[in-house]
């Protein structure tokens, strides 16, 4: 009973969002959506297709134990170390993209020719620590 | 992924620096050697304008040449049969090549005769690769028709093409002369999408082995309706050839920033990170025998 007192009552219709707030913890490194269209940056002209792209992005704050859930090298715990208890200049493990897909892209060349491509580690999958 | 597309000076990574960027800073061994940013300007072009001189100055370069509305048409088509809608590669499919590239002649010479029986167009024609860079490595060539709309849908046509490869002789003539050629004919029911695909691959193969950049053929056609098999009358010139081919080659791309669709199965193979989905669409290099291997392997872990 003493506990209820001190949850913070939450709208009842959002239930499943107030104890989300329990399982996961808040702004941890996660892979976001960012999706843009190639005439916003007016390659329109020139890139016939995808029309839109997302290459998404890597934000959130790392974890002190990383562990096998970002698979993170070892590397990351020591860094961790060195930036709590030896030099705190060295920054702490950054959230970045673990995983890539490809891409496909249809453009108009120079020349008038056309070319399809397909292009390596275009669009962030997944995100680790490290 | 960013720090690959640009040059940059940075000692700890021995990375090479343009002549021209702050070169004061490195022993001139390091310079890259002359020329290479001319290579640089021949990146690909997403990669080009990703890279260090953005978007602004790529608009400031020379206009751009408008392909054939055709040739546009066929590449969009082709485009949705390799990537899903969020343009990505489909798994599916299991094509070795990462480039595509599909040239329209930049120069012709009309020839046109015609004789009692048959509609004889010949044409020579100019391409130039120079867009092909040196790590996009050949794997298929074809001359790309499209028939013009008086050919009703469904006939059945005989072709006989004549190409021939020619080369210059530098007496400076417009139309040079032949070095080599090759006939072949050709029998197809023209289908709804009107376009007829040539295979030449081993035709230019020793061409385009030898990094040449242009590649002036004649190309000799001759089509009549019917249909030899089945002994109809080859009758009715066909009007054919009055859309010069395409060029279309099928590249595989190795430098860095391509693709490598073989690459990355291998890489998920050893880096299971997730646990295999058991119905994952794998694309098999090797085909069914590498599905029984695992079986074989499997089994024999059992035992």
């Amino acid at each position: 009973e003493e506990n209820l007192k001190e949850v913070p009552v939450a709208p009842p219709y959002n239930l499943s969002e107030y104890f989300k707030q329990f399982l996961f913890p808040q702004n941890e490194c996660e892979l976001h959506n960012f999706r843009l269209s190639f005439s916003q940056l007016k390659w329109d002209k020139w890139i016939i297709a995808p029309h839109r792209y997302s290459p998404q992005y890597c934000k959130g704050e790392c974890p002190r134990v990383v562990g096998h859930r970002y698979g993170s090298p070892v590397h990351t715990m020591v860094q961790n170390i060195i930036y709590e208890k030896l030099d705190s200049t060295v920054p702490r493990p950054s959230c970045v993209p673990a995983e890539y897909s490809p891409l496909s892209v249809l453009t108009i060349e120079p020349d008038g020719s056309i070319v399809y491509k397909e292009y390596e580690d275009m669009i962030a999958t997944r995100c680790t620590c490290r | 992924p960013h720090s690959r597309g640009r040059i940059v000076s940075d000692k700890t990574s021995g990375l090479l620096v343009a002549p021209e960027d702050n070169a004061g800073e490195l022993n001139p061994l390091l310079w890259l050697p002359k020329g290479v940013r001319r290579g640089y300007a021949l990146l690909p072009p997403l990669l080009k304008v990703l890279s260090d001189r953005g978007p602004q100055s790529w608009e400031s370069e020379a206009p751009r040449l408008q392909p054939d509305s055709r040739a546009l048409r066929y590449m969009k088509r082709l485009y949705k049969m390799s990537a899903t809608k969020e343009g990505i590669p489909k798994a599916t499919k299991s094509h070795l090549y990462n480039t595509v590239r599909l040239f329209t002649p930049c120069s012709e010479c009309k020839h046109r005769h015609r004789d009692l029986m048959k509609d004889i167009h010949s044409v020579d024609l100019l391409f130039n690769l120079d867009r092909v860079t040196a790590l996009e490595h050949l794997l298929k060539s074809v001359l790309l028709y499209s028939f013009d709309t008086s050919v009703p849908i469904s006939s059945s046509i005989k072709c006989t093409c004549h190409l021939s490869i020619k080369e210059h002789d530098f007496s400076g003539q417009v139309c040079p002369s032949i070095s080599h050629s090759i006939a072949f004919s050709l029998h197809f029911e023209v289908r709804k999408r009107k376009w007829v695909e040539i295979d030449v691959t081993s035709f230019l193969q020793p061409l385009i082995a030898t990094k040449r950049r242009n590649i002036h053929m004649a190309v000799n056609f001759t089509c009549l309706m019917g249909d030899p098999q089945q002994n109809t009358k080859l009758e009715n010139p066909v009007n054919v050839a009055l859309v010069p081919p395409s060029l279309l080659l099928y590249l595989n791309d190795t430098s860095e920033q391509a693709y490598h669709r073989w690459n990355s199965l291998r890489y998920r193979r050893k880096n299971p990170v997730r646990p295999r989905r058991r119905n994952s669409l794998h694309v098999d290099p090797a085909g069914d025998k590498e599905k029984d291997s695992q079986g074989k392997r499997a089994s024999r872990q059992r035992r």
